[in-house]
């Protein structure tokens, strides 16, 4: 389930979050996961959508990749699973 | 390499695909043209072809949808998800889905419209087996990439499906697939007949007048336009502007056309004096999409953006209470549109509302959009 605003941690914008989710880059595998878990999924998650997309893998949501993520698209996937 | 397979492929290589239904954004023969023109990107660098069912099933179906459409992943309005399509396989295997909240286009480029053909030659790879790839510039990126005239299949893209289907052992010399763009002419008006949206359409004198640029269209019954037109606008109302905003009769028989911050009275083809004058005399903003006289109420409606106002023609002032938000009682009106009119097809007025290349009838009497709307507006009313 995408995070809901209250529980995630302050630094994870749940529309990124969804994102990462949606095109497979965050094995939602394990929802209940811990707040810690979830911030390292996070972060590992923008760093795999950066080395996908040859940015500096980071693994903050910086500007450059939040501008990417903002472009039309289409909806399947990036990382099949 | 920067492709990705799903591992799945189909066993044969002649593809039926069916179109189960079209946007109102295009004629059914741009549609059928762009998807036909988005195999052939596939069929030219593979021993794959493509052949197109009716009323049976096929191994690729295309639909154009919005929001939930009931396969679980929901298309989000317009932007963000374009389209999705599904790796080959039997049922929903192979099929593609387009974002009918997106406003569709061909051979066009424009930033809030996006090229049929590109979105489907991506998406049809899907189709045929093909995951994203991250090479930016290919095909197979998940990043829209605008109407390319000089498009061809990258490196990447081609490697990536003959991978999988091996080459096109035939290739007829130069065969690579360079997209048939119409040759660069003038706009003719009679193209922009059916290929744009209009500026403005009003009711005038019990006929319908539909602006274009710098040129108008008569019409006395939907679908027929007059003969002889588009004639151009200064030869008929002298002085005024091209590409208005909006057009109406009012309660007094005068036209009055709006254009940007600035509005034009008429008596028949003769400007009242001491005109333009500016909008602001109305207590509108800086410019409006369109303009609704309602009947010999005297009431006049402007509509911008999300909002619109309603101004007593009698009383030379805006209604209290305005603006309004579009949505809150013009019930599955969009909000930007391009032009408004009200028409009386010889058994009731109705009220039309056009964006782009789609219009949308209002029942004035339920006070919402018909059922069946939004439909192409050049099909329905300009005859093609």
């Amino acid at each position: 389930a995408p995070l809901s605003e209250e529980d995630a941690p302050s630094e994870i914008t749940t529309g990124a979050f969804a994102y990462l989710s949606k095109y497979g880059y965050i094995r939602n595998d394990n929802p209940q996961a811990s707040t810690i878990r979830r911030l390292e999924d996070y972060h590992s998650a923008i760093r795999n959508f950066q080395q996908f997309y040859r940015l500096p893998e980071t693994g903050q949501m910086d500007e450059e990749t939040s501008r990417l993520m903002s472009y039309p698209r289409c909806g399947m996937p990036d990382v099949i699973q | 390499r920067r492709y990705s397979d799903s591992g799945d492929k189909w066993d044969h290589e002649d593809i039926t695909y069916r179109i189960l239904n079209f946007t109102p954004d295009l004629t059914e023969e741009e549609i059928v043209d762009a998807i036909e023109r988005a195999f052939k990107v596939w069929s030219d660098v593979t021993p794959l072809t493509f052949r197109r069912v009716f009323n049976v099933p096929g191994d690729i179906h295309i639909q154009f949808s919005e929001y939930d459409h009931g396969d679980g992943v929901a298309f989000d309005g317009n932007g963000g998800t374009l389209a999705h399509a599904y790796f080959p396989g039997n049922g929903i295997g192979g099929d593609a889905h387009f974002d009918d909240s997106e406003i569709f286009s061909v051979f066009l480029s424009d930033d809030d419209k996006v090229d049929l053909f590109m979105v489907a030659a991506h998406e049809f790879g899907h189709s045929l087996g093909l995951g994203h790839s991250s090479e930016i510039q290919a095909l197979m990126a998940p990043f829209y990439i605008a109407y390319d005239p000089e498009f061809s299949l990258g490196y990447d893209d081609l490697h990536g499906i003959q991978s999988i289907y091996g080459i096109n052992s035939d290739p007829r010399p130069g065969d690579r697939y360079i997209p048939q763009r119409p040759q660069p002419s003038p706009p003719d008006p009679e193209v922009e007949r059916c290929s744009k949206s209009f500026n403005a359409v009003a009711f005038i004198r019990n006929e319908l007048f539909l602006f274009k640029g710098k040129n108008f269209w008569r019409m006395r019954e939907q679908g027929k336009p007059l003969e002889g037109y588009p004639v151009e606008m200064g030869q008929f109302w002298h002085g005024l502007p091209p590409k208005i905003d909006a057009a109406y009769e009012r309660h007094d028989g005068k036209i009055v056309f709006l254009k940007g911050s600035h509005y034009w009275i008429y008596e028949g083809v003769d400007m009242d004096p001491n005109y333009p004058r500016p909008l602001h005399e109305f207590g509108l903003p800086a410019d409006v999409d369109g303009a609704l006289p309602w009947g010999r109420t005297g009431k006049t409606y402007f509509f911008k953006g999300e909002i619109y106002w309603r101004y007593d023609e009698y009383e030379n002032r805006m209604d209290k209470g305005y603006p309004k938000p579009i949505k809150e009682n013009w019930f599955g009106v969009p909000n930007n549109i391009d032009a408004v009119f009200r028409h009386y097809d010889g058994y009731s007025w109705n009220t039309y509302f056009i964006r782009h290349r789609r219009y949308w009838r209002f029942d004035e009497s339920l006070g919402q959009v018909d059922l069946g709307f939004p439909r192409n507006f050049g099909v329905d009313w300009m005859g093609c």
